[in-house]
C-alpha cells in the first residue's frame, strides 16, 4: 500500500 | 471521513480558535506555554511537507494551511506582539523543549515507514506532536490561577486525541490494510499524558471549583 494514503489525517 | 475523525478535527480547530481568542482579542498569553507553541509549529512544518506535491482534498489542504498559519503567527505573537508578549510567563516556562526535537529525529530515523525523507520527517512529527504538550502541562503545575481559556485550550486539544484514537479504531475495522502502528503507539502515548489533566479538569468542572493542578 502507499503509505501516502495513510497520510490523510492532519 | 468518519464521524470521530470529523469531530477530532474540530476540536482541534477549536482549541486553536480558543488560544487565538485568547491571544487576539483579549491580548494576553498568560499560563500558555511559548515552547509548546514552537514544538507545535515544528509539528506542522515537518508533517506539510506534502502540502503541493499530495493533493487528498480541498478539506485538507485548507485545514493544513490553517494549522501551518495559526501555529506560526500563535509563536509570532508571544514573542513579537508588543502587548502579548508582556503577557507571557516566561518565568515558569522552562521546560527544556529543545532537549526533545533530537530524540524525536532519532526515533523517527530509526523507526518510519519507509526510509525516505517525506517519511522520516512524518514520524519525526508524529513523535514530536505525541510529547509537545509537556512544556504547556509543566507550565499549568506551576500556574496559580489558570484561566478558563487556557483550561478550555487544553481540554480541546486531548479532547481532539481521543477522538483521533476513536476514528482509528473505527477505520482499523471499516477500511482494509489501516495499520499504522507509528501513530498509533504515538498517539495513545500522547493521550495518556492528558489524562491527568482530564481527571482535575473534569474534578474543578463538576465541583465548580477553578481548576489548579496539584504542583
Amino acid at each position: 500500500m502507499d503509505s501516502s494514503l495513510g497520510h490523510d489525517e492532519l | 471521513m468518519n464521524a470521530f475523525r470529523l469531530a477530532g478535527d474540530m476540536t482541534h480547530l477549536l482549541s486553536v480558535v480558543v488560544l487565538l481568542l485568547k491571544i487576539h482579542t483579549i491580548k494576553s498569553c498568560a499560563g500558555i506555554s511559548l515552547k509548546t507553541q514552537e514544538l507545535y509549529a515544528l509539528v506542522f512544518a515537518a508533517r506539510y511537507l506534502d502540502l503541493f506535491i499530495h493533493f487528498i482534498s480541498l478539506y485538507n489542504t485548507v485545514m493544513k494551511l490553517v494549522f501551518l498559519a495559526s501555529s506560526f503567527s500563535i509563536v509570532w505573537y508571544m514573542r513579537r506582539h508588543k502587548i502579548v508578549r508582556r503577557t507571557y510567563d516566561k518565568d515558569h516556562d522552562t521546560f527544556r523543549h529543545h532537549f526533545l526535537v533530537l530524540p524525536c529525529l532519532a526515533l523517527a530515523l530509526l523507526i518510519n515507514e519507509r526510509f525516505t525523507f517525506r517519511e522520516v520527517m512524518w514520524a519525526f512529527s508524529i513523535y514530536l506532536e505525541a510529547v509537545a504538550i509537556l512544556p504547556q502541562l509543566v507550565l499549568l503545575q506551576r500556574t496559580r490561577n489558570i484561566d478558563n481559556l487556557t483550561g478550555q485550550y487544553v481540554f480541546f486539544l486531548g479532547a481532539y486525541r481521543v477522538l483521533y484514537i476513536l476514528n482509528w479504531i473505527y477505520r482499523y475495522f471499516t477500511e482494509p490494510h489501516f495499520v499504522h502502528w507509528i501513530s498509533w503507539v504515538a498517539g495513545i502515548v500522547q493521550t495518556l499524558l492528558y489524562a491527568d489533566f482530564f481527571y482535575y479538569y473534569i474534578m474543578s468542572w463538576k465541583n465548580n471549583v477553578k481548576l489548579e493542578l496539584p504542583a
